[in-house]
């Protein structure tokens, strides 16, 4: 699974 | 948010208004290729499915996704519509179904999990990256372009750029790595090395954006 930190990037 | 991150995604935003600069005030999509701002429709709308599912990252995040999606569609509207006069679809020849595909195929190998956002997620990663083609296409076929619309790619291609300095930074700070948002992000980049050679050296000398033949 993505990293959920990652997920701030656009 | 570091401010690698900040300064590309104001990059990202300062390269659509400046396309939204060029045909307006131009009135005209004269060297804008339709395909690749039908592929970064694809990218957002692929990529930010989470909007739809209810996940928040923050108030920035939420705004960004919506810009983007909201003002690529715009921009479409704005080539297919009411300046479709100017548009010449004869330049705009590039296959979009050898990045699509390519694309489709990565993303269904290469992704976080086995899950439609998650491939669709990777799926918008790696045609983000090659999204640019068409328009370096028909740089490439006329040999020439306007100041702006180099502008405009050039301010998409320092977006990209930052995003490199921005995940050694977090690397670093978060001990966080994506190794497919990195490894997609630094070809995406390394796509635009040509096109800024000829960009520093005679763009921003204040001569025109000319190929050598």
């Amino acid at each position: 699974i993505r990293e959920e930190k990652a997920k701030d990037e656009l | 948010m570091n401010i690698f991150r900040l300064f590309g995604d104001l990059a990202h935003l300062a390269s659509i208004f400046i396309l939204l600069h060029k045909v307006q005030t131009s009135r005209s999509c004269r060297g804008i290729s339709f395909k690749t701002q039908a592929l970064y429709v694809a990218v957002f709308m692929t990529r930010y499915l989470d909007l739809f599912l209810g996940t928040w990252v923050s108030f920035y995040n939420t705004l960004m996704k919506l810009f983007f999606i909201g003002s690529s569609c715009y921009i479409l509207y704005l080539i297919r519509f009411q300046f479709r006069t100017t548009y010449d679809p004869n330049l705009d020849t590039f296959r979009v179904e050898y990045l699509l595909v390519p694309s489709f195929i990565l993303g269904l190998i290469f992704n976080y999990e086995f899950t439609l956002t998650e491939v669709m997620w990777s799926f918008s990663i790696f045609l983000e990256a090659v999204a640019i083609f068409p328009q370096l296409f028909i740089l490439q076929r006329t040999g020439e372009a306007e100041a702006i619309t180099t502008h405009y790619i050039a301010a998409l291609g320092i977006y990209r750029g930052l995003y490199i300095p921005n995940w050694i930074y977090r690397y670093y700070s978060e001990g966080s790595v994506d190794p497919i948002a990195v490894v997609a992000g630094i070809v995406q980049t390394g796509l635009y090395a040509d096109f800024f050679y000829v960009y520093f050296t005679k763009v921003l000398q204040g001569q025109r954006f000319e190929l050598p033949a």
